[in-house]
């Protein structure tokens, strides 16, 4: 069966979206099957991997909406330009369920567990959760529907090692309300600057609170071409495919597919 | 009258609060009385402005909690280390309210005006509203409270443009629901990094869209010093005051002071 990745970090811009897509692109080239599904109703995942313009029929939106799911579970799956790779996409509507989920909670934060986790393990190698820059309703959806808990840091915010903080604990906190399942995969290392002595600094910091086995030996490089990759709505692995941005993608799912449980 | 200004951009990362905390320091040295308000539950503008470890007795939280203000208004208000600015403080607990605000929506949505439009703008020159990034409760409230909207969009990051439209958007709405002070201030550049064709595409595809006053001409360059400041809880203007950052504020406050209706 296969493994259930939710990328989270409460703080904003660390690269959530950015490694949620490249990191599915390398594992699709790699051989594997992988879902993503995109759990900010910013949509940004929803735009780098769907063709532009493209409305999705059915999305995340159906997903949690209604007691009963209304359509089927492929009908919800879009594929991408991307081999290997589908997408369970996302409309900005869906920040307006928010209201109704919370008062419908505790049972809602499993709507997702229960319509997703067991068909994207059965059809997918990887599946991997894009959340919001919070720690609200669709991301306690997402580490109840989850195994493992990826937390991208950037290497020269401070306040994004504090967001690495607040997922640990939050973690625990969904254990305890039955997700036994759940673990930190890893922390990864994001927007590294060789240059700058801050990003030594952060990542001295990462390695003396944290144990080897929670750092992603790989880290991403600072490298404007995901910014460029970003406005052509494309991966770096597609935009740049010899940048060490991309090398450093391929490094992250060979060390990921390391770790990972795989049947 | 003081005028009070939202910073807004649902995208996450973008500098809404390095521009809020640097700006209000820079306002405080060129003579201004300046409030921070602090309305984003992660507490980033909060933990800049606040010596380490100080818990604010009273804060945004209480602002928000009730129908009636618990405490008076002097009591929530924080002195800074920097001279003419003051803080009204968030605590983490303020997510905890967004349900029961929710449900006592659309008043509640006024609760922050009526609470602090008049006495900010009788005891301020400028009152300066840090935002989470999103379009939810919070933003609402600081949006129905504010006369002027400041966008900060990343050079670099197509999706903070989108997310300067979405506000755009959402200030007409705001003014259709009864605000009829709010307006766009001016969208600012931020992360200028001179050295990349990304931040010339970005700043050209903004110059097309957008009238020259609604663009600061100040932008604010990339520069490392701005996450080594954040680390030491520091303005860039206090942590490295000749820095082509702290220059940068300088020129923002003059330009701000030279466009919004002082007394
Ligand atoms: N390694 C990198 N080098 C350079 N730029 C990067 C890198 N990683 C991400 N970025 C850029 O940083 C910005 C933020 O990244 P991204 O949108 O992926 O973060 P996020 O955590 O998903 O943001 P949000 O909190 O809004 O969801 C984007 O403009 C992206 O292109
Ligand atoms: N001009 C700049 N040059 C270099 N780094 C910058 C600059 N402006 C902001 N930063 C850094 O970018 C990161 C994001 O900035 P900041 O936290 O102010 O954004 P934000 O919009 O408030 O984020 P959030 O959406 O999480 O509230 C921080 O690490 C900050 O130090
Ligand atoms: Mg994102
Ligand atoms: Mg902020």
């Amino acid at each position: 069966a296969g493994s259930i990745v939710a990328v989270v970090n409460n703080k904003g811009g660390v690269g959530k979206t950015t490694v949620t897509c490249n990191l599915a692109h390398a594992l699709g080239l790699a051989g594997c099957r992988v879902l993503v599904v995109d759990l900010d109703s910013q949509c940004n995942s929803t735009q780098m991997l769907l063709p532009p313009g493209l409305e999705p029929q059915h999305s995340f939106y159906e997903f949690m909406a209604s007691d009963e799911l209304t359509v089927s579970w492929h009908e919800c799956l879009v594929p991408t330009a991307y081999e290997g790779v589908s997408c369970l996409p996302n409309v900005p509507e869906t920040a307006g369920l928010e209201p109704q989920l919370i008062l419908q909670a505790p049972a809602s934060f499993l709507r997702l567990r229960h319509r997703l986790r067991d068909q994207a393990r059965q059809q997918f190698d990887v599946t991997l959760l894009d959340n919001p820059p919070n720690i609200g309703t669709f991301v306690l959806c997402a580490l109840h529907a989850a195994d493992f808990v990826l937390v991208p840091v950037k290497a020269g915010s401070a306040f994004s090692v504090e967001g690495l903080l607040k997922a640990v604990r939050l973690i625990n906190e969904i254990r305890r309300q039955g997700n036994l399942d759940l673990r930190l995969l890893r922390l990864l290392i994001n927007q590294v600057d060789r240059r700058t002595s801050i990003s030594k600094t952060i990542a001295a910091q990462l390695a003396a609170a944290f144990r080897p086995d929670q750092v992603f030996a790989t880290s991403i490089p600072m490298n404007t071409l995901f910014e460029q990759a970003e406005m052509a709505r494309q991966t770096i692995l597609a935009f740049a495919p010899q940048s060490s941005g991309s090398r450093a993608f391929h490094d992250l799912a060979r060390e990921l597919l390391a770790i990972l449980p795989l049947s």
